[in-house]
């Protein structure tokens, strides 16, 4: 499971990992 | 809420106490955005709920290259929808505690 980081010049903090799944298009 | 087409979940228990909480945000549906959208996969990051504005956020998120700036108001109000659930779902916890 890929996971990246971006970190924003403001700093916050943005962590790229995959969508799930099974919550994709629930209704 | 408004279906965006951008979903937006907690990524952890709320408890009713944190100031901040992390939240995970996905595109379902990229036809609603306006701009092309790169499928990056899902974006956790942590909110402030009581001193931030998720429009601010939303631009932080277009400044990192994972949206158009076209698409910032429509990730701004998926966050505020998400958000105002959360704080009132938080309003009835305590008010039914009374």
């Amino acid at each position: 499971s890929a996971t990246a980081q971006v970190v924003h010049s403001a700093g916050r903090r943005f962590i790229v990992s995959p969508v799930p799944e099974a919550r994709l298009k629930e209704q | 809420a408004e279906d965006t087409g951008v979903r937006v979940e907690l990524n952890e228990e709320d408890d009713g106490k944190k100031s901040s909480i992390a939240l995970k945000l996905w595109v379902e549906d990229p036809k609603k955005l306006k701009g092309k959208y790169k499928d990056t996969g899902a974006i956790e990051f942590t909110f402030g709920l009581v001193n931030e504005v998720p429009e601010v956020v939303a631009q932080e998120m277009v400044e990192s290259g994972f949206f158009l700036d076209c698409d910032v108001k429509i990730v701004g109000k998926s966050i505020r929808d998400r958000v105002a659930l959360i704080k009132w779902r938080r309003e009835r916890t305590v008010s039914s505690g009374n």
